[in-house]
């Protein structure tokens, strides 16, 4: 089809694709993409994050690019970057910010994709890529147009009803995309008194089987600040919380 | 139009509507709604609940009516009951609960406006409706079909990024169908400590700005554990702590 090959056009000089899911909204999906996608630079690696999350994902705020704009190259857009991360979502491209792109579904993902092979990405190790919440047709949609075969997936997680559910959708996700799904993200797992030292879980237990568990990530009052201020990246690079792994 | 017609009169024993909104998924607002309903009925109120969240609300596990049949009265369906609350789902008519009811959108936005129209309501004083999260097409054409003027809307928010962005289109989504806006229930908004009584917020501070705040429930393991189990009614029966309200 021409749009996959206008896609493997663009995304030439990307090494992997880390596609992040997640079974509902809220979990934390924009949060783990985006210090994913920092956290590899700190590595050495050169790292980029694209949006894909037709609902509006916050990670634009959380690296604190509400006012960035992307520049243009010949008939390219060239995303701005934070720590090396380079950055795109149809935020960026909006005139009015935070303004509720008012269009429908399947439009959307059409213009996310329009998007993404207009992006000059140039030499990546990795593409992150925050997909839609759920495993339904809307992230399904974008993961098929990326052709990411051979790529990753990760799940993110919080504790809560149906988790079990959650993990045996997204495996037969993966498979359906040829996706290796590298394991889960326990997000808001557990929360450690600042005061007392105690560890709750006010989220409750959670409850993956056999799924690999990646990482554990506290609720954190710090984390929420730094999101808060759109300093996440500083967080994730000066940070040696458990928070940031 | 013929829609809004069948629907009045299935709704004709209904004496106030009131629809729940959130910004975005897993902020508590199946939570929100399902506590409503049961609240109002241990007020001695006739309640109902509508699951309209067409990406798959928890309400029926949450009230544990994951086992529970519709029962068929001529061509009506007749809701289960929970402590007198009526309640309503595609899930209830799924024959395999759980799997994914791979509908796109608008299909099943279609099918819970029939679903709301066969079923017998009776003479309610509330009927509480889950609409889908953030404040775009789906939650507006479901909305719509309810014909819900004159009705009430309660937003739910978790602390985080934007919420003054989600409360101020709360209102718009609020005026334009003609419903009145009776506040913010602002959910996870704190933890107490068991072991120390210190409280913190883990998810930071919340910035609703004028609004009215109905209700601040605090992130609660108990609450989180009635949930798991299915118990959520009997929580908010016995429960004397601050989550109940
Ligand atoms: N571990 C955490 N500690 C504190 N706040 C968190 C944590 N994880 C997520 N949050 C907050 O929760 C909100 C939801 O996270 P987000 O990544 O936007 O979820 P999703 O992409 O799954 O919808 C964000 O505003 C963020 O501030
Ligand atoms: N105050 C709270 N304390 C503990 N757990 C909560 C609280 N509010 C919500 N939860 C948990 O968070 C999850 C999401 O809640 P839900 O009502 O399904 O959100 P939404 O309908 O907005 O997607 C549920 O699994 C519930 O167990
Ligand atoms: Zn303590």
């Amino acid at each position: 089809e021409r749009v996959q090959a206008s896609v493997r056009a663009s995304l030439a000089g990307v090494k992997h694709v880390v596609v992040v899911l997640s079974g509902k909204g809220g979990v934390g999906k924009s949060l783990v993409s985006a210090s994913l996608a920092v956290g590899l630079s700190l590595l050495g690696k050169r790292a980029a994050v694209l949006d894909a999350d037709i609902h509006g994902s916050s990670i634009p705020w959380m690296l604190g690019l509400e006012e960035a704009r992307v520049a243009v190259r010949g008939d390219k857009l060239v995303p701005p970057e934070v720590r090396g991360v380079a950055v795109m979502s149809l935020e960026l491209l909006a005139e009015d910010r935070g303004a509720p792109l008012v269009w429908r579904g399947p439009l959307k993902a059409k213009a996310i994709i329009d998007m993404l092979t207009a992006t000059e990405w140039g030499e990546r190790d990795y593409l992150v890529v925050d997909l839609p919440p759920g495993t339904g047709d809307e992230p399904l949609t974008i993961a098929q147009a990326l052709g990411a075969k051979g790529g990753y997936a990760i799940l993110v997680v919080a504790p809560g009803l149906l988790v079990k559910h959650v993990v045996a959708k997204a495996e037969r996700f993966a498979r359906e995309l040829n996706l290796k799904l590298l394991g889960v993200v326990a997000n808001m797992a557990y929360f450690r008194c600042p005061a007392c030292g105690a560890v709750h879980r006010p989220l409750g237990r959670l409850e993956v089987g056999e799924s690999r568990v990646l990482a554990e990530i506290p609720l954190d009052p710090e984390l929420a600040d730094a999101i808060d201020r759109g300093e996440l990246a500083g967080y994730v690079a000066s940070s040696t919380s458990e928070a940031a792994r």
